[in-house]
């Protein structure tokens, strides 16, 4: 029983994770959007989920005002909200679809995948 | 502000679009609804015959396949030359339909709708890509020494757009041949683009039949039709749920615009070899009531 307890876990209490990148798969053809979408039908974009709470680690490239907004959520979180897990950096993809005329398009869609998330 | 959200097909559309509580009320439900109900499968499941109509060029495919392998390894579609930095590359497969006669082809158009083309993003090039097949009768191109010239002209001018040279022995093997056709763009207005082509002898620049090299558009399958190619570049960053609205209405109006030119080409005439009725696949269509 000592040995589960150094791993820090609290017993009986949900601990909500961290702020970190969770999966998101994205289904065109669920969308309905496969009517024009020749390539990809699916994809991972990912999203970010969890809290961001006092001390925000140095992964997640809080922003000033981030450290400050969980400073205060910390001291008294009924007077600031806790900052935002939100995607901090994003990445394209390329879409081959075809337009309203009838012709085959090669497109990159910029900031469609989630690459990193953090707090804001 | 507009929200944005993926919602999973499994939610009754009723409450789907209840889902929306947004503060300027209804106005992006409907939006929303729009997008969904025009695209849904139930209801447009004839776009679907649609898609399957038309035959994605392998140039295209093959563009695909490498920029977006290459985005896996964290490379942009940019990093590579031959995407001269465009994010956007459209292909306009060649409207011309040859007239059948048994003299010699001297001259060929090529007819391309890029109507479509958005004038918001900027143009930073434009290939027309042309397919030769090996000649058949082998023994008569083999016996011209010296090159070819393989010349590209708007059709309304003579002014050289670009020519590219071609070896008498190489013409015996079939390939695709790339002339620039950017400054088609700047020469010509207006979304009907019409180039013409034609091959001369160097020497004695006299022109050359084009059946000889495989260059007839007669008896071509789709995905050996000429294609014109355009790269663009996006000035700013489009917001998706925007760029998808356009889509939507552009395509619906698009739908009833070629439903009256289905129309008015029943009565289209033939005229210089380049007809109006487009591509295969791409004729009267029939509404379902």
């Amino acid at each position: 029983t000592a040995l589960g307890n150094r791993h820090g876990k609290r017993h009986g209490k949900k601990s909500k994770s961290r702020c970190s990148k969770k999966a998101l798969h994205v289904n065109f053809k669920e969308l309905g959007w496969d009517d024009w979408i020749i390539a990809p039908l699916d994809y991972e974009a990912y999203h970010c989920e969890g809290v961001c709470d006092f001390p925000l680690r140095s992964h997640l490239e809080p922003t000033n005002h981030a450290i400050i907004q969980t400073l205060m959520n910390s001291m008294d979180p009924n007077s600031t909200p806790p900052s935002c897990c939100v995607p901090t950096k994003l990445s394209p993809i390329s879409i081959l679809y075809i337009d309203s005329g009838n012709n085959v398009v090669y497109k990159q869609y910029e900031d469609m995948v989630v690459e990193q998330c953090g707090c804001r | 502000f507009q929200s944005a959200a993926i919602i999973s097909p499994s939610a009754p559309r009723r409450v789907r679009g209840a889902r929306i509580s947004h503060r300027d009320g209804q106005r992006s439900s409907k939006i929303l609804k729009d997008i969904l109900a025009s695209t849904h499968p139930v209801v447009g499941h004839h776009k679907d015959d649609l898609k399957d109509a038309i035959v994605p060029h392998e140039y295209m495919l093959s563009i695909y396949r490498t920029y977006s392998a290459a985005e896996k390894l964290g490379l942009n579609a940019s990093f590579f030359r031959s995407s001269k930095s465009a994010n956007t590359i459209t292909s306009f497969v060649d409207r011309g339909t040859g007239l059948v006669s048994h003299s010699p082809l001297r001259r060929q158009k090529y007819l391309f709708d890029v109507s479509t083309l958005s004038d918001k993003e900027e143009l930073v090039g434009a290939e027309l890509t042309i397919f030769r097949r090996a000649p058949g009768n082998l023994q008569t191109s083999s016996q011209t020494t010296g090159l070819y010239d393989i010349q590209l002209y708007p059709c309304s001018s003579d002014s050289l757009l670009d020519s590219r040279s071609l070896d008498p022995l190489d013409s015996t093997k079939a390939g695709w041949e790339v002339l620039d056709a950017w400054d088609m763009f700047k020469v010509q207005q207006g979304n009907q683009l019409c180039f013409q082509l034609r091959v001369t002898l160097r020497k004695s620049d006299t022109e050359v039949d084009l059946r000889q090299l495989g260059l007839d558009r007669s008896g071509r399958s789709q995905q050996e039709k000429a294609i014109l190619v355009a790269y663009t570049r996006s000035k700013k960053r489009e917001n998706l749920f925007n760029e998808m609205k356009e889509k939507i209405k552009s395509r619906r109006t698009a739908g009833e615009k070629e439903e009256g030119a289905a129309a008015k080409a029943a009565g289209a005439t033939e005229e210089d070899g380049v007809s109006l009725k487009g591509a295969k696949g791409e004729g009267p269509r029939r509404r379902r009531r």
